[in-house]
């Protein structure tokens, strides 16, 4: 259950995250499409966690407060979602032994 | 009054990472 709830909290903050970032990235749409496609590229468990949630809400907070600096906020959030892509992580951990 | 117009580009950290995600995306788009 808690999983579901962190989950749904994670997909609202992305959101939020994602309108900012629209909202201060119009002359370039494509990075916000490039941080959509990392996080669908990711491992759902990574997703649905503490850390996703706490980098999220961290990056969210500040990007509100400093607008000049969003791009950075963006990066931050490619560079976390790409460590934890799910190709990447099933070549670190391969399922069958 | 002239008011004063904020460009993003005026933060060495926000153009350094406009920079390298710009360069991520034409790197993805080039290999397909």
């Amino acid at each position: 259950k808690e999983g579901h709830v962190l989950k749904v909290e994670n997909e609202k903050l992305f959101g939020e995250f994602l309108e900012h970032c629209m909202a201060h990235t119009k002359e370039h749409p494509e990075v916000v499409t490039f941080l959509q496609t990392k996080y669908s590229k990711a491992s759902p468990d990574f997703l649905m966690s503490v850390e996703f949630r706490n980098a999220l809400g961290r990056c969210l907070t500040r990007a509100q407060a400093s607008t000049t600096k969003t791009f950075v906020y963006i990066n931050e959030l490619c560079t976390l979602l790409k460590q934890h892509s799910a190709k990447r992580r099933a070549l670190i951990q391969p399922s069958s032994p | 009054e002239p008011s004063q117009v904020v460009d993003d580009d005026d933060d060495p950290e926000n153009r350094i990472a406009k920079k390298m995600l710009l360069a991520q995306i034409k790197a993805n788009y080039s290999s397909g």
